[in-house]
Formats: C-alpha cells, sequence, structure tokens
C-alpha cells in the first residue's frame, strides 16, 4: 500500500 | 487604490471553476506587478499558484500592494453571474474590508456591481524550491482530462511512467486495472496536438485519482497541459491562461509505506 505525503514534507515555510 | 479590469470575463470565470474544487479561501496577492494566490487545499496535499500578470489585464492599478482574502465559493458564484463577454472589473480602495466585482455587458446597457466581504486569513507561504525536473512532458489537456477520468475508475491512484519511449498512465483496483499508453508524437499538424517528452531520467509517481481531477477543471484554460517530475517530489501541472499568466497545481506523490 502507499501512503499519501503532504506538501509540507517537501516543502518549507517560507 | 487597487482596479484591475479585463475586456471578456471569461478567463476569470474559467479560472475559478479551475480552483473551486480544492480551494474555500485564498489571498489574493495584489501588487504592482499582478496578482498572485498560492493556497493550498486543506489536506496540505496540493497547491494551487496562480499568477496573473498586470501587463495581461487591459487596465490595472495598484496604488499600494493588497492582501486580500477571499471566499472562493462566494467569488465563484459571483462570476457565475457574469456572461462570458462582459466586461469584468475588480476594484478595492487601500485597507479594504471589501472587494467590488463590475460587470458590464458588451452593448454597455447592462451594468451589474457585487460586493463581496474580505476575510482575514492566516497565510501559511510555503517556500517552493527551484527544481529541475527529470521528466518534462506536454500533451494536450483535454487528453490528459480524459485520462484522469477513465483511469480513475478503476482505483483511487494513477502511476505515471516517463521513459524515452513515452508517458505511461495506470490504475489497479479491486475490479482490473487499466493503462495507456501515449509516444510522442512524431509529426504533429497542429502544436496544440502534439506530445513532447523532454526527458533526462526515467520517473515513476504515483498520485492520487481525486486531485488529478480536480486540477483537469482547468482544461478549458489551455489546449496543452505542462506534467513536470522527478522521483519523489510533488508533480507540477501547469496551465497556460492566455498571455496573461498561468495555473500550476503541485500535487504530494503516494509513496511505499
Amino acid at each position: 500500500a502507499k501512503k499519501q505525503t503532504t506538501l509540507k514534507y517537501f516543502f518549507k515555510k517560507s | 487604490m487597487f482596479e484591475a479590469r479585463l475586456a471578456q470575463s471569461a478567463i476569470l470565470k474559467k479560472v475559478l471553476e479551475a480552483v473551486k474544487d480544492l480551494l474555500t479561501e485564498a489571498t489574493f496577492e495584489c501588487s504592482d506587478s499582478g496578482i498572485q494566490v498560492q493556497a493550498m487545499d486543506n489536506a496540505h496535499v496540493s497547491l494551487v499558484s496562480l499568477n496573473l500578470r498586470s501587463d495581461g489585464f487591459d487596465k490595472y492599478r495598484c496604488d499600494r500592494n493588497l492582501s486580500m482574502g477571499m471566499n472562493i465559493g462566494t467569488m465563484t458564484k459571483i462570476l457565475r453571474c457574469a456572461s462570458s463577454e462582459d466586461t469584468v472589473t475588480l476594484r478595492a480602495w487601500d485597507n479594504p474590508d471589501n472587494i467590488i466585482f463590475i460587470f458590464e455587458s458588451q452593448n454597455k446597457e447592462k451594468l451589474s456591481e457585487y460586493e463581496m466581504k474580505l476575510i482575514n486569513m492566516d497565510q501559511e507561504h510555503l517556500g517552493i524550491p527551484e527544481t529541475v525536473y527529470s521528466c518534462v512532458v506536454k500533451m494536450p489537456s483535454q487528453e490528459f482530462a480524459r485520462i484522469c477520468k477513465d483511469l480513475s475508475q478503476f482505483g483511487e491512484a494513477i502511476t505515471i511512467a516517463c521513459s524515452k519511449e513515452g508517458i505511461k498512465f495506470t490504475a489497479a483496483g479491486d475490479y482490473g486495472n487499466a493503462n495507456i499508453k501515449l509516444a510522442q508524437t512524431a509529426e504533429a499538424d497542429k502544436e496544440e496536438e502534439a506530445v513532447i517528452i523532454d526527458m533526462q531520467e526515467p520517473v515513476k509517481l504515483t498520485f492520487a485519482c481525486r486531485y488529478l481531477n480536480s486540477f483537469v477543471k482547468a482544461t478549458p484554460l489551455c489546449a496543452q497541459v505542462k506534467l513536470s517530475m522527478s522521483g519523489d517530489v510533488p508533480l507540477v501541472c501547469e496551465y497556460q491562461i492566455g498571455d496573461i499568466g498561468h495555473i500550476r497545481y503541485y500535487l504530494a506523490p503516494k509513496i511505499d509505506d
């Protein structure tokens, strides 16, 4: 099964 | 004062239809250079980045930078009240509580004004790193919409595999599976019908159908869609908006548990 990632995992808060 | 006018409301109507599934509210950042929106869906899985350049408007004036929080549902309802051929003007004063939408019919005999309350929003800006993508695919936007719709019947996710040979979309579910392969077009009569693959390295990524099916609501904006992918980073799905700007959707991939 695959897990849904979120964008916060890839993009940092600016 | 802020004032932005488009000769035809059709573009703005299409933009709202293209974001309303993903966003309930968003901050519109208005400056001399134009209007920008960056907002994530509630689950933080996708992000909409909209850019409308000031020089693409028929009239544009922005005396000072404004951040206007707008309810997308209300804005969509208001835009639906405009005919596609109506001129649309957005107007707000400095430190505004409201924004005014003015629609004028082509024969100038009907003038409609809608005032919408602005909302205070906690802004959460994400820094999107500059990325060199392993695969960049340009293809007809209608074809992409069709593939997402067709494959959604078979599973919750679509795996996109891109190689030199072409791009392959796969969906697998309890009742069966499906895959669609598109080869790079050898010779396209029309540029907008072409499938063009720019590949540095092959890529295989899996994405939730429900977000892809929201992205393809932007199909009426542009005949071509650009998909940018690299291993284990979010997909970028981009539609040009005439000569005025673009809408980019970012989508976090599904990864092995």
